[in-house]
């Protein structure tokens, strides 16, 4: 789950 | 946050209004796919599922809730509000040869196997494929108004420069997405097509786009 990218983009 | 990136978003939300302002002001939808909004208005719901989990800016919340806002407003126009004016014979794209793949693909290309990781990728992926009933729509019709082109052409500026501001982000910060960035390159070669003829028979010709 770490490698999850966080989501700023729409 | 950089300029592509910013004008990627104002270009995406020009397109929502010009749609939304075009049905609205018109009374009708006459020559819009209820499937390609259907399907954008699902592309938001998944993606923005975050809101509800995760702050990031107010910039962030407010443009999410607007773009969820507009979509799900633009589809109660096509199918409550003007649903005479819906021509749904032409809209015959069947979607679930779009979804059942997308949503295949999500379980099994995504970054981690949890619920709200998977509708995020899922949305990704939809939104690649989700003006194919528009396009499909067009080509069955043989034409498109010009206001419909307009709005298709400010929604391929914002893939465009989704992608220029990924190559500014990988530059930059070595920042890269490759779920988004694969997605949104394949995104964008759909609008290609539809490129040419906007500035060869749109900007050159009459009030209507014709094709070939």
């Amino acid at each position: 789950e770490d490698d999850a990218l966080p989501k700023d983009e729409l | 946050m950089n300029i592509f990136r910013l004008s990627g978003d104002v270009c995406h939300l020009i397109a929502i209004i010009i749609l939304f302002l075009k049905i609205w002001r018109s009374k009708s939808c006459a020559g819009i796919s209820g499937k390609s909004q259907v399907l954008f208005a699902l592309v938001f719901t998944t993606r923005y599922l975050d809101l509800f989990t995760s702050y990031i800016s107010a910039y962030n919340t407010v443009m999410k809730v607007v773009y969820l806002l507009l979509a799900y407003s633009t589809v109660g126009l096509i199918f409550f509000r003007f649903r005479n004016s819906y021509d749904s014979e032409s809209d015959s794209f069947r979607v679930e040869f779009l979804l059942v793949p997308v949503a295949g693909l999500s379980f099994l290309e995504n970054y981690a196997f949890t619920p709200l990781e998977i509708l995020w990728t899922f949305s990704i992926y939809l939104e690649s494929v989700a003006i194919l009933p528009q396009l499909f729509m067009i080509t069955k019709t043989g034409e498109a108004e010009s206001i419909t082109a307009h709005y298709l052409l400010f929604l391929g500026l914002y893939r465009a420069l989704y992608l220029a501001n990924w190559l500014w982000r990988f530059h930059t910060e070595g920042f890269y997405d490759q779920i988004a960035v694969v997605s949104g390159v394949v995104q964008t070669i759909f609008y290609c097509d539809f490129f040419y003829l906007y500035f060869t028979r749109v900007l050159r010709g009459s009030g209507k786009m014709s094709l070939p």
